[in-house]
C-alpha cells in the first residue's frame, strides 16, 4: 500500500545518505522518486538515483566509473538490509570492482551488520577474507567434484582462490 | 532463524556429501575459479524453494543433479538440507523443536521430496516457514554473481519495485 | 563474402582450440557452426562455443562459473586476434574475475602477443602489472582532476590502486 | 602503425595537459576506482572518430568535455591527440612523414575539428586513415570494463558477426 512504501521509502532514502558518503569517504547521494506517468503522482512512479562522488560535479549515474557504480549499488542495497534486515545475507563477489580502499570501507559495513545478521560472502578479496570468522577454502582436487575444507586466512594461499595483488 | 549448517550431496558439483558451518556472523567461502562457490549460493536457494531453473543458471531443474566428471558417474539424486537455530523467531507449529532442518530431494526420474525435521511435507509448509521468517524472501538478502551494478542500471520502476521489498 | 568467412573461421577455430586448454591448463573447447534458419546452410547460420574446462563433462555454457566464463571470453578474442592482429589492442579490467593461476596464464599469453601488437592493459590486479612494460598510475589528488604519472611498481602501493589479496 | 604517445586535455576527467607514452610493447594503466583509466580508453576511442556518445558512457558527445570540479570550472573544449610512428604499414600520402598526430576537438558551442599532422582535415580523412592501418576499426581491438563476457552469453547469430569482424 502507498503509506508504507513511502514509509519504507523514506527510512531507506535516509540510511542511504548516510551510507554513500561512508562508502565513498565523502560525498552525497539520496533517492529521489519519479512521475513515471505524468499525472503528479509519485507515489506510483519510479525511483531515482543522484549521486555525487566526494570532489565531483553531480553528474547522471552512466558516467560513474565501474567502481563507483558497485559501491553506489552497494550503498542502496545495504540501506535497505538495514531498514528492514533479513536473518541472513549471501554476497557474491560484490567487491569484485573494488580498489583496496574502498574494500575496506566495504568490509567495515558488513562487520557492523554482522552483529545483527549473518553474512556469507564469497570472496576472491583478501581484505574481505580478513573480517570472516571462519573461511571455507572449496577446492577441486579431482577434477569436477566440489571439496569443502575450513582454513585459516594462512592457509589460504595453498588453495590459489587469493588474488595476491601485492 | 539463524542458519547453523548446510549439507550438499549429489547437488551440482558437490558430488559426495559436503557440509558448511555457518553459526558465525560472517562467514568467507573462498578459491579458484569454476570450483564450486557460487553452487552454495544456488544450494541455499533451491532448498528454500526457488521454482525457476533459469534462477539456479540451468535450462532444466534436473540441471542441479551432479551430472558426472571424468572420474565418476552422474548421481541419481541432489539433496540439500539446512538447518537452522530456533531463537524465538519462527512460526508458532515450531517453537518446540530446538533446530529445523529443511531437506529438498530430486530424484533424476523428477521425483521431488521435502522434508522438515526429517518428516515428508509439502513445498508449500516450506515457503511459509521462510515467508513466516522473512528469510529468503528480499531479492536484497542474496546478491548473485555479476549482479550488484543492476540496481544502479536498471530503470527508476524496477528499482521502485526492488524498494518495494522492503516495504 | 561466405569463402572468406569459411576460411576465418576455420582460422579462429584453430586458434581457440589451443588458446582455451593453455589459459585453463586443460579442457578442450571448440566453435561449431550452427544452420539458424532451418536449410541446412550453416554457412549463413551462428557460431556457437562448445567448452568443457578440464576434468569436468560437457555442459552448456551457462553452467560456467563467472570465471570460466570470462576466461572462454578470453580465448576467443585472443584467438581472433591471433589470426588478424590489430596494432594494438586496449583491455579494461579484462583478469577481474579471474583467480590467480588464471590471471597467470592470461598474462603469459597477453606477453606473447605483445611481441607483434602493442597492448594497454587497465589492470587493479598487481600480476597483470608485473608484466608490463610501463606503468601509469592514475591519480585523483584533486578531486574530479585526473592527473597521469608514471610509476615503478613498487611505487604503486602508495597510489592505492592495487588490490592486496595477499 | 606503432602508437607514441597520447595527449589528453579538458576530456572528461583530464582537465590538465596530460600524456601518456605508448611506445612499449605492454602499459599498464593502474589507479583507484573513478580516477580515469576507462576515461583513457575512451580518449583513444574519441580520438580514431567514434560518433555515438553512447559509445562513449554519454548522453551527449558534449559530455565528453571537463565540466568542472569542486575547485575548477567546466573548460571550453576537449582535445585528445595520438602520435604515430611511421612503420611502413600506412597508407601512401603518409610515408613522408617519420610521425603521424590525429587531433580532434570538441568545442562548447558544438563544433567539432580534426587535424593531421596539425593540418585541418574532415572526419573522413581520419577514418580513412585508421580504416588503411585495420587499427582501431575492429571490436576484438578494444574490449571495455565489464564487456569480456559478451561473447559468452551473446547469441550465437551475434556471435558471427564478432567473427566476421577478423574476416
Ligand atoms: N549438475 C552439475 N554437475 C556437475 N558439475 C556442475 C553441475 N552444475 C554446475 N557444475 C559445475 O560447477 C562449476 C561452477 O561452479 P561455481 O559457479 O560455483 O564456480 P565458482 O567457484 O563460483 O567460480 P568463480 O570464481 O569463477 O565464480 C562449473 O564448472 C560447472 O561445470
Ligand atoms: N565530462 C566530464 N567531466 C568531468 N569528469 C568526468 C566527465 N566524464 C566523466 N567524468 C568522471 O570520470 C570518472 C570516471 O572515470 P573512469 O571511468 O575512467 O574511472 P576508472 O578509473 O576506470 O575507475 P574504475 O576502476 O572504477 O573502473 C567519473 O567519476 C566521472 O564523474
Ligand atoms: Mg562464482
Ligand atoms: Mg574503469
Amino acid at each position: 500500500c502507498r503509506k508504507r512504501f513511502k514509509e519504507t521509502f523514506d527510512a531507506v532514502n535516509e540510511r542511504f545518505q548516510v551510507l554513500f558518503p561512508r562508502l565513498f569517504n565523502g560525498g552525497n547521494a539520496r533517492l529521489v522518486l519519479t512521475d513515471e506517468s505524468g499525472d503528479g503522482d509519485v507515489l506510483q512512479g519510479g525511483v531515482d538515483i543522484v549521486a555525487q562522488p566526494p570532489g565531483k560535479k553531480l553528474q547522471s549515474l552512466d558516467m560513474m566509473s565501474g567502481g563507483e557504480k558497485a559501491l553506489t549499488a552497494v550503498s542502496l542495497i545495504f540501506a535497505m538490509f538495514m531498514v528492514k534486515p533479513t536473518p541472513f545475507c549471501l554476497l557474491d563477489e560484490v567487491d569484485a570492482p573494488l580498489d583496496e580502499a574502498n574494500v575496506i570501507r566495504f568490509r567495515e559495513i558488513v562487520k557492523d551488520m554482522s552483529d545483527q545478521s549473518q553474512f556469507i560472502v564469497i570472496t576472491h578479496n583478501r581484505r574481505t577474507m580478513e573480517i570472516a570468522d571462519r573461511l571455507y577454502g572449496v577446492t577441486m582436487e579431482e577434477p569436477g567434484i566440489s571439496k569443502l575444507v575450513s582454513v585459516k586466512l594462512g592457509e589460504m594461499d595453498q588453495l590459489k582462490g587469493a588474488r595476491k595483488a601485492s | 532463524m539463524r542458519i547453523k549448517r548446510i549439507d550438499l550431496c549429489g547437488f551440482k558439483s558437490f558430488c559426495d556429501r559436503m557440509h558448511l558451518d555457518l553459526r558465525q556472523s560472517v562467514t568467507a567461502v573462498v578459491g579458484p575459479n569454476g570450483c564450486g562457490k557460487s553452487n552454495v549460493v544456488d544450494a541455499l536457494r533451491w532448498a528454500m524453494g526457488e521454482q525457476s531453473a533459469k534462477h539456479l543458471r540451468g535450462k532444466a531443474m534436473a540441471d542441479v543433479i551432479f551430472n558426472g566428471s571424468d572420474s565418476r558417474g552422474p548421481s541419481g539424486m541432489a539433496e540439500i538440507s539446512i538447518t537452522f537455530e530456533n531463537d524465538g523467531n519462527v512460526p508458532p507449529e515450531f517453537l518446540q523443536y530446538n533446530e529445523i532442518t529443511v531437506t529438498r530431494r530430486l530424484h533424476r526420474d523428477g521425483t521431488s521430496e521435502y522434508l522438515l525435521n526429517r518428516l515428508p511435507v509439502r513445498l508449500r509448509d516450506v515457503t511459509n516457514l521462510f515467508l513466516g521468517t522473512g528469510v529468503g524472501t528480499r531479492a536484497y538478502s542474496i546478491i548473485e554473481q555479476g549482479r550488484v551494478g543492476l540496481i544502479v542500471s536498471s530503470k527508476p520502476v524496477d528499482r521502485r519495485y526492488f524498494i518495494e521489498e522492503a516495504a
